[in-house]
């Protein structure tokens, strides 16, 4: 996505392709970016969450992304 | 799916304001 960090895009990109009603877990990112500090990982959440590109649904640690549809 | 009616309410809740949210944002950058 434009104006978006590598890391930033990767977890975009990972939110997006998600297909489940209630989003991609934090754990299930956490996996699939195995290489990605949790911490960054999290600032990065916080991150596209402020810019409305993502959102959290069933609670905190679930997430999709706004331009999913 | 799974969800009650009531997750499926707060998803499309949050939904709304994160769009609301980037509304803004690209409001800001033009």
């Amino acid at each position: 996505a434009r104006g978006l960090s590598p890391d930033q895009s990767q977890v975009l990109n990972l939110i997006k392709s998600c297909n489940v009603a209630e989003g991609l877990s934090l754990q299930l990112l956490k996996t699939q970016l195995h290489n990605m500090n949790p911490t960054t990982i999290k600032q990065v959440l916080d991150f596209l969450s402020s810019e409305g590109h993502i959102y959290s649904t069933v609670d905190d640690d679930h997430f999709k992304s706004t331009d999913a549809d | 799916s799974g969800l009650t009616e009531e997750q499926k309410k707060k998803i499309e809740e949050n939904r709304q304001k994160a769009l609301a949210r980037r509304a803004e944002r690209l409001a800001v950058q033009h």
